[in-house]
């Protein structure tokens, strides 16, 4: 995250890799459930064998023995409808919820976040020298219409996606927080409104960044979760 | 600090039966601490030569045969793992061969051989016995001959000749860097012998068979699961934690079989644009990180020193600064051009898109499609709806009349706002939407406005620790 600050994200999980390495982002919609972006997972169909979500743990590198720390190996992978850029990962066993692993609320369908509402994003990715990235760090975004978006994409921006506010200062997601989330708190919780993907450049200044709309694509995911 | 068990081959899950009632296995042994221990047992008897562990119970099985012996059949087992002695089961050598227990028995110039307890037509001075292994007419190196084992022939005017035997370093060579290599050498150039990679000692590593399955770690093989410049080993000296292994290269004059297979395949995987799987075959010349930091040139040695130099990857094609895969990581990366940031993935390069050509289109959600389109956007086939397997479905032609089930034809009986899908014939893969687009004269329902009322339940909260604080 680049000009963040350490926070907590219970919600927020990191992927590993076969050998323990943090890769990418992700977040946990329901105890055996977790969200992530299809960049981060090389394959749809094959088993991801060895593969792991951690969670409860602020460290990017935690101790074996940390307390709170669960390691979960990730069972399988589905894919999302075109252009969704979603992937859900199910777990092999579920995750125990606590103070330090929570679920995140998914947001009704097609709900549409009002611009102007303050949401975060969390994790453990590239800070580009804005700080070290050895514990989870978080950042506020502001929502945007897509309208005023489109104005700087020049009408590229898609009803399936949300943006937030660019700044002077550059703040945003950036490598290795992919996947992660991008949380609202609507009604006095936090909800999964939109899932970091790639931009051209982490943090651009003055322009806005782009997410996956989760709200476009909440049916599939439940569908997913019910039938699976 | 070797283990007992680098003498031996394992395969996973498996059960080796011999199908004669006369031939009679050992008892089980339930007092074993491991099956390290199932091999100090087996492994001084000259009459075991393989041995089953079960790993619910701890116990082990020792066993007179292996799977060359005759009226013997593998099974498969969720209890058991069979370890075999490698002399037995091993198609090459190892030095001259003095060991090899395995069943050739014909010779280098195709001369069937002339069993060892026999005289005739060739008589000579050996008699079989467990110890020296002289069984049937398998080829044998009683003498310690340098030109690996050897038998007496059933030609009279060829008393003996060599069988031909090919040490495991020679039996398979080394293309590129050796990803590929699936030989059977177990000792590393220096000569240490390998550590198994389904142990932890002498060295803890992260290289577990079960987690790397693509990768073959079988045994303590030389393997190259990270990309290294060529095959290599943990060792069981407990000083020297990994070593690389001497084995002969490919070289650029393959046989034309294996030069084509693999040019072709790389050809088909060249992707320039966009990446398929984790990016090993991408080829485009994107040069920066998805952060947008330029990439450090590959034979460069500044600001970042490296193991990856072109010329000791010449598969790889580490040209320029262009972002590659040349070690299994997850997706194309660099070695970026700032000091304080050593590698980084191109996460922005796109995925190439593995979805068929859409074979016709549907209106709204796609409810009303009559089509016959049976296949999945990934080309999979769908299963009949009416059908129980692979899949149980929820929608059948009964619960839900009114949409249209016919045989595997994609519908949209829940009104999935995707479009059409349809149960999959592929046992891990239960829907997936199908090989269809909205048409081109429909345009998608716009998003709602929010509802009034948003009720969530056990889920988002959590506790702010800082703002307490604060």
């Amino acid at each position: 995250v680049v000009g963040g600050h350490p926070g907590n994200s219970p919600w927020t999980v990191s992927l590993r890799n076969r050998q323990g390495q943090h890769f990418c982002g992700g977040s946990l919609v329901k105890e055996q459930w977790v969200l992530t972006a299809r960049q981060c997972i090389w394959s749809c169909h094959e088993p991801l064998t060895g593969y792991e979500v951690w969670l409860g743990t602020i460290n990017q590198n935690p101790q074996p023995g940390e307390a709170n720390l669960q390691r979960v190996p990730v069972a399988k992978a589905v894919c999302g409808p075109a252009g969704s850029q979603l992937v859900l990962l199910k777990l092999e066993r579920p995750v125990i919820l606590n103070h330090h692993v929570a679920l995140i609320c998914l947001p009704p369908e097609q709900y549409v976040v009002p611009p102007g509402t303050k949401c975060e994003i969390a994790g453990w990715g590239e800070s580009i020298g804005t700080s070290n990235n050895t514990v989870l760090h978080v950042a506020s975004m502001n929502v945007i219409s897509n309208q005023e978006c489109n104005t700087k994409y020049r009408g590229h921006i898609q009803e399936s996606e949300i943006c937030t506010q660019g700044l002077v200062v550059p703040v945003g997601a950036c490598e290795g927080d992919y996947g992660g989330p991008l949380a609202c708190y609507t009604h006095d919780c936090w909800v999964l409104q939109g899932l970091i993907i790639p931009n051209r450049v982490c943090a651009r200044p003055r322009w806005p960044a782009i997410f996956t709309r989760v709200s476009v694509f909440v049916d599939w995911i439940n569908k997913v979760m019910q039938l699976e | 600090q070797r283990s007992p068990l680098n003498d031996f081959q394992l395969f996973r899950g498996t059960e080796l039966r011999n199908l004669l009632h006369t031939a009679v296995p050992g008892p089980w042994q339930e007092d074993v601490a491991d099956a390290e221990e199932c091999a100090r047992r087996c492994g001084p008897l000259l009459d075991c030569r393989a041995f089953h562990y079960n790993m619910s119970s701890h116990g082990c099985q020792l066993l007179p045969w292996t799977q060359h012996s005759l009226h013997t059949q593998l099974y498969h087992s969720s209890l058991c793992h069979l370890f075999q002695k490698k002399d037995y089961v091993r198609t090459c050598i190892m030095d001259n061969g003095v060991s090899y227990r395995g069943t050739v028995a014909r010779t280098a110039g195709g001369l069937p051989c002339q069993a060892w307890s026999r005289r005739f037509p060739n008589d000579h001075k050996y008699t079989p016995t467990p110890k020296n292994g002289l069984e049937e007419n398998f080829c044998r190196n009683p003498d310690g001959d340098p030109r690996g084992p050897w038998c007496y022939t059933t030609n009279r005017s060829v008393r003996f000749q060599s069988c031909g035997i090919k040490t495991c370093r020679e039996a398979v060579c080394v293309l590129c860097n050796g990803e590929d290599y699936r030989g059977e050498v177990d000792v590393t150039e220096s000569g240490r012998e390998c550590q198994r990679w389904d142990l932890q000692h002498p060295h803890s590593h992260p290289f577990q068979p079960e987690k790397f399955l693509d990768k073959d770690l079988k045994d303590n093989y030389c393997r190259n699961p990270d990309g290294s410049e060529r095959p290599w080993c943990y060792t069981t000296d407990p000083n020297v934690e990994r070593e690389f292994c001497d084995l002969p290269s490919c070289g650029p004059n393959l046989p034309p079989t294996v030069k084509g297979s693999k040019s072709q395949r790389r050809n088909k995987g060249k992707a320039l644009n966009c990446f398929r799987g984790k990016g090993e075959d991408y080829r485009g010349t994107t040069n920066t990180t998805s952060a947008g930091v330029p990439c450090q040139r590959w034979d460069a040695q500044s600001p970042h020193q490296h193991r990856f130099v072109p010329e000791k990857y010449a598969c790889k094609d580490l040209r320029e600064n262009f972002c590659r895969n040349p070690d299994g990581s997850e997706a194309p990366w660099c070695f970026t051009s700032r000091p304080g940031l050593r590698m980084a993935f191109c996460h922005q390069i796109p995925r190439c898109t593995e979805e068929l050509v859409p074979e016709g289109c549907y209106h709204g959600s796609g409810e009303q499609y009559r089509g016959s389109v049976s296949k999945t956007r990934k080309g999979v086939q769908c299963q009949h709806w009416s059908s129980e397997t692979p899949h149980k479905p929820q929608f059948t032609p009964t619960s839900a009349p009114q949409a249209g089930l016919e045989a595997n034809f994609c519908r949209n009986p829940d009104g999935d706002s995707h479009g059409p899908w349809c149960y999959t014939l592929d046992p891990d893969i239960l829907f997936d939407y199908c090989a269809l687009q909205r048409c081109d004269d429909d345009q998608p329902p716009s998003i709602l406005d929010p509802p009034d009322q948003v009720v969530f339940e056990k889920c988002g909260k959590r506790v702010d620790k800082s703002n307490k604080l604060r």
